[in-house]
């Protein structure tokens, strides 16, 4: 059963999640199909810069996260930004859109100079989630756990992170329980996706070398 | 590295502004 506190602490992560999007005029310029291969890499630069932002926003409004120090809240940021966004936009991709827009984000992506060996690991873990099937509760949680990660470079007080992160997880678990009573094992696969991430964030690093390169 | 540098500029700008006002 979820408790009342634990109950407070999933809504605010919830509405807090759902209140923080990337702009809807930001995200519809990713569906005009005139393009040149500099004006893609802008837009897609610009669309990372907004997803910071919104990160950002998301995560001042997580429970306990000001009263982190300030520095080590930078560090978490900056330690789990490009997880965090990966997560934000498989959500995005799995959803049903119309006709068509699918397609159109996907091109953009692979005409965006990344190579095919970094694009496939990603379409991988977009897929992955998309299997998951996860409830926005769920991904909401999901996205502060990942957050919440104690050992980022550069964090001084883990104990701190850990005590907000705990909690979390521990929600998280019981949801999973409740939403999946007949896969015992959704938690475990939902920790197995953060691995992915992890690798996806060493992905990450490789691609801006590579792109640095072109 | 620079992207690193930028990633962390806006991280610190979006901290100390408000986006909703």
């Amino acid at each position: 059963e979820i408790t009342k506190e634990q109950q407070v602490l999933m809504q605010a992560i919830l509405k807090a999640y759902e209140r923080h999007q990337i702009p809807q005029d930001v995200a519809k310029r990713l569906l005009h199909d005139q393009y040149s291969a500099e004006e893609n890499f802008l837009l897609l630069t610009e669309m990372a810069t907004s997803q910071v932002q919104v990160l950002v926003e998301f995560t001042k409004n997580i429970p306990g996260f000001l009263s982190l120090d300030h520095e080590d809240q930078i560090a978490l940021l900056k330690g789990s930004a490009v997880e965090a966004m990966f997560l934000r936009s498989a959500q995005v991709f799995n959803r049903k859109t119309p006709a068509g827009h699918t397609e159109v984000l996907e091109e953009r992506i692979r005409k965006s100079g990344i190579s095919e060996e970094f694009i496939k690991p990603m379409f991988n873990f977009y897929k992955s989630i998309g299997e998951l099937l996860m409830s926005p509760e769920e991904q909401a949680l999901l996205t502060a756990v990942t957050i919440l990660t104690p050992d980022r470079p550069y964090v001084k007080d883990h104990a701190a992170v850990e005590r907000l992160q705990e909690p979390m997880l521990e929600v998280l678990k019981k949801l999973c329980t409740l939403h999946h009573p007949h896969e015992p094992q959704y938690f475990a696969r939902l920790l197995g996706r953060l691995t992915e991430l992890r690798s996806l964030n060493h992905y990450h690093a490789e691609i801006i070398t590579s792109w640095r390169v072109n | 590295p620079a992207s690193n540098l930028g990633l962390e500029d806006i991280i610190r700008k979006a901290l100390m502004g408000n986006l909703e006002e």
